[in-house]
């Protein structure tokens, strides 16, 4: 039981400085237990810091650096344990045009890693852009939604 | 083995029979404010096993039956499907010779919940454990709902160390 | 006092159902004081339906509904009693494009009613394309926050 | 009376004196992530008097003193001005004739907070005070941080209540 929780603990923690240091371009990142001698009381803390800017506490971090650090321990985790489906909804909502391109090309390589399938709910006309396969939802009928594939260009018409 | 696709009758906002496929690499759902897009990814956390009415936006498990619009009546029952493929014979001990598995949860207004596998009656606790054993499920963080990601961050250090356990 | 906010909750209620035609288009909204007879002890609920939709739980919303929603009543105790400025911090990030137009159509109606500055964060370029003047942040030595005033032209660049 | 501009030296990551005008009509603020832009409207809120740490992101006050970076020292002070003009004449009964005010606040590591207006130290609640009397201040809802938005969704009947006074 500990020893299990240590040994995945040591490694989401080097895949978590991986991903943290792709998804910023930098940057440092690691994670350490607290509080307790025991791995099955202890608690989980991030220590990160962005490129060029000092250790903080991460609740002082913008709203789009947490989504990003979030999403760095996030898919460390599922690294370590891959998951057959992966969705994600509008977790680009907080980025900026250079971070929703890193987070894009992280997903095309996990891609590549990992045979999950991946599902993204977003507005953003540039993840749109890198995505397999588009389906859109509308409401012909108000309240109904339906369900229909979309050209890769007709996409934006879908979204506004 | 594989997810294949989803199949919702009367689940929220989808009222007929409506089948999403999943398929390889990065699919997108796209689509206008309040179209459908989260309640499909409620959808599929629902179907395995999710108790949480709050965490699906409800206040009742009966609040994701298809409640009527100003043109169309209510429903009484609501229904998801999930559909795997197991060409490679390599799932959970009980299931590794079945090629096909569907599991299904459908609630009924007043009757509260049932789960299937297969079309066989299975308890809530059964589904859970199904896709636990795939390394998924409602609570898996590879499931990450609208608005949720901002928890990791806020949460105790004793709450996040939870996410380790889906790791280990 | 009771009398004060008696009066003060019909005349945001009238503005409230007007804000939330506005942004939704359509739809119904009204305003209810309930749990105790009085008001000073009373909650506030707000009844919405989107256009086609019947009223349900606001928590049933989709996240794009639920921020017009929560703007629609804080414009409408805004139109009430204005501030001399209003800063709005990313509160576009959850909207498709033609509800961040009726947003912005809004703000500019705002504008005309009351003398209010209005102070906007965002990283939608429809939005910016609103404004009357943009101020860009950037960080040429990392860590330390610059301020610029920005072209409308060059606003893309800067947000990438 | 009408808002000018705000001053932040030393505050979060504004470290060297930045002055942001404040215009009629709609001013937009842009950036990529995490270059300033909501620490310029926590600025704000935090000249008028926030008492909550947290809601600043931070554990302790002193949070907001500019703490260095790789290549830069931390500093000991952090100081916002807000500058009103009163060319109307019209503002809070002891402002009436004076055409110009700046509120401060300063704080400094291990000596708290500090208040002044026109450099005359004042208490915090006079600051508080002093915008409430101007439809605003740090808990106006003519402010709203980022995030904040979904909470007026999400809470309960009786808090959602609360904004109803900043209408009467
Ligand atoms: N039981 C139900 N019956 C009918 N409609 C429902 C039911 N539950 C929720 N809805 C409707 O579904 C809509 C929400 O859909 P959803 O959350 O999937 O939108 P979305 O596409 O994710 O939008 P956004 O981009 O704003 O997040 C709401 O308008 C809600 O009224
Ligand atoms: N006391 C401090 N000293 C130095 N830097 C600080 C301090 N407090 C916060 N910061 C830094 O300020 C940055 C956050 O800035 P801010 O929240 O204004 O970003 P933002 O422009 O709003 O970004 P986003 O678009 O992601 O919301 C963080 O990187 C944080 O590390
Ligand atoms: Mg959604
Ligand atoms: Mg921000």
């Amino acid at each position: 039981g500990r020893e299990r929780l240590i040994e995945a603990f040591e490694k989401v923690n080097r895949k978590f400085n991986e991903v943290y240091t792709k998804l910023f371009n930098g940057g440092n990142a690691k994670l350490e237990l607290v509080d307790s001698e025991d791995p099955l009381e202890a608690g989980l803390e991030m220590l990160v810091s962005p490129p060029g800017k000092r250790l903080q506490s991460i609740t002082l971090l913008s709203g789009g650096e947490q989504a990003l650090t979030a999403l760095s321990l996030i898919f460390a985790v599922f690294l370590t344990n891959p998951s057959p489906i992966c969705f994600l909804d509008e977790v680009d909502a907080p980025l900026d045009d250079a971070n929703v391109t890193r987070f894009c090309n992280l997903l095309e390589e996990l891609v590549k890693i990992t045979r999950t399938k991946f599902i993204i709910v977003t507005h953003h006309a540039l993840t749109m852009s890198k995505m397999n396969r588009l389906y859109g939802i509308t409401m012909p009928e108000k309240g109904v939604s339906q369900l229909v594939a979309v050209d890769l260009e007709k996409a934006e018409e879908l979204v506004a | 083995m594989e997810f294949k696709k989803i199949q919702l009758t009367g689940f929220k906002s989808f009222v007929e029979k409506t089948t999403f496929l999943i398929e390889h690499g990065l699919t997108g759902i796209v689509g206008p404010n309040g179209c459908g897009k989260s309640n499909i990814v409620e959808s599929l956390r629902w179907c395995m096993g999710e108790t949480s009415a709050k965490s699906m936006r409800g206040s009742g498990m009966e609040d994701v039956i298809f409640s009527g619009t100003a043109n169309k009546p209510s429903k009484n029952i609501a229904e998801v499907i999930i559909s795997l493929g197991n060409i490679e014979k390599d799932g959970p001990i009980q299931f590794r010779d079945i090629e096909k598995i569907d599991v299904k949860r459908r609630i009924e207004k007043d009757k509260g919940s049932k789960y299937f596998i297969n079309e066989k009656e299975v308890r809530a606790r059964d589904a859970q454990t199904f896709f636990a054993d795939l390394s998924t499920g409602a609570h898996s963080p590879s499931i990450i709902g609208q608005g949720r990601i901002g928890t990791l961050v806020t949460a105790k250090p004793s709450d996040r160390r939870a996410i380790l356990e889906e790791a280990a």
